[in-house]
């Protein structure tokens, strides 16, 4: 099984809107999937269309050893797609781990019993806390969504140290990086994209995220843009990347 | 002296943006400001074009009591607007401050001493940790970012939640809402300023902020947008916004 991380502690980059809808593509490809939302937001639980307060049992069960992923993964309206949700709860998971010890081998402990699914696509929250870290140690890849805008490469350094730390302690998973919010007709958008490109080379994606409406829109109706807008342009971008992604 | 922080656990919405040209604006209508850089990623000392692996005291060291407010504000570019800066090293106050007692109100006494300046704007993380929590109790405001997105009205309750904690403690900001990156075009912007506008009315402040390049640009050249372009929808949208602030 792959295990695929979206993470930047860069709060609304693109990481929910990436997971989802990479996880869909996947699924659409002929891969089964698992998307495990492990931000307390709940954005991911929210964007399969799930109401996160009706939920009882979540990742936060997961990560406090009550449950078993078996117990809280749901079906959503994609054959092949499942989810394991979050909501506020996972807050309390955050505060727990950090009084414990090899607190943040937890969840690759518990993804490694799951062998039904070819994929696990895991959503994080914009911090670099002890749920992200948990992420990272769990997975083979680290997709890091950049948004092609001046902040977005500022805060790179913090994720790269954190990644290296975690290199040291023996898990090195690869890491990619997916130019998102893309908006053809401005300079900044452009001159962001080359440096990243000078700054990352191969590591980066070819497929480059449009801004694009369908996208903002998709989350409202509760789907992911392969049902919402399929012959978009943000949904043919998802597409590609699921096409990277398998390479 | 009046006390404004921007805050919303929600990253990207818009907080350091409306942090930095409010600031500006309000000097420019004669008031003397200090600027607070309250997150850790130091992202409005970037934006006012400092170099915030530089600067060797911090608002970390206002929070740790090592220094006064004296001992770190800068001058900016702009006469009347001083800055607090603050870089990576903020994460330390984050974390030391768990630990001790009456932590929540360090700002607030620091900020009673400083009696020079009629305005001072609070830029915070996209957390509710112990920075922002001090922000807000040493404020008369809170204004509330929103994008003009789907996932921007979701995430407002557990801010909504934590103010109302605060309350109870004694301190009651005024809470406003600012719509920000506002697109005309999209039909999703103008349902979510609608649904807005219907949960807090007169709060909400009447100037919408445009979906702009310009004041995507701005902190690249380290510039607010009424050096960068003043003629510019997104500098009129925030001189309208300083005007609604000081009435
Ligand atoms: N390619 C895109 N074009 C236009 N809007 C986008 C695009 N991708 C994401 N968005 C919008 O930007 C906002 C932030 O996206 P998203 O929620 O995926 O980011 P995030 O990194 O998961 O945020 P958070 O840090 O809060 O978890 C959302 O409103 C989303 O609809
Ligand atoms: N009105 C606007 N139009 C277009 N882009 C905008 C607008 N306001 C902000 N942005 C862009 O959106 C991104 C996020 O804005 P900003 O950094 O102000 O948000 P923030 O809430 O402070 O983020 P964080 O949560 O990381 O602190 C920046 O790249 C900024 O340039
Ligand atoms: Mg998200
Ligand atoms: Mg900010």
């Amino acid at each position: 099984m792959r295990v695929i991380t979206l993470a930047n502690q860069k709060g609304g980059c693109g990481k929910t809107t990436t997971a989802v809808n990479l996880a869909a593509y996947l699924t659409l490809k002929g891969k089964t999937v698992l998307l495990v939302d492990l931000d307390p937001q709940g954005s991911s639980t929210t964007h399969l269309g799930m109401d996160k307060n009706t939920i009882t049992k979540t990742m936060n069960d997961v990560m406090l050893g009550r449950h078993n992923f078996s117990d809280i993964i749901l079906h959503t309206e994609i054959q092949g797609l499942d989810i394991a949700p979050a909501n506020n709860d996972l807050g309390e998971a955050e505060m727990v781990l950090t009084k414990q010890a090899f607190r943040e081998q937890i969840l690759r402990t518990k993804l490694a019993n799951l062998d039904s699914y070819d994929y696990t696509v895991i959503d994080t929250p914009p911090s670099l806390g002890n749920l992200t870290m948990n992420a990272i140690i769990a997975s083979d890849t680290i997709i890091v969504p950049i948004q092609t805008q001046f902040f977005a490469v500022e805060g790179l350094a913090q994720l790269t140290d954190l990644l290296d730390v975690i290199a040291g302690m023996g898990y090195k998973p690869k890491r990619r990086y997916l130019l998102t919010m893309h908006n053809r007709t401005r300079v900044i958008s452009k001159r962001i994209a080359e440096s990243v490109r000078e700054l990352f080379g191969e590591d980066v994606f070819k497929v480059v995220i449009p801004d694009t409406v369908k996208l903002v829109e998709a989350p409202s109706y509760g789907k992911p843009i392969c049902l919402h807008a399929p012959q978009s342009p943000g949904a043919r971008s998802y597409e590609e990347l699921s096409k990277e992604v398998i390479l």
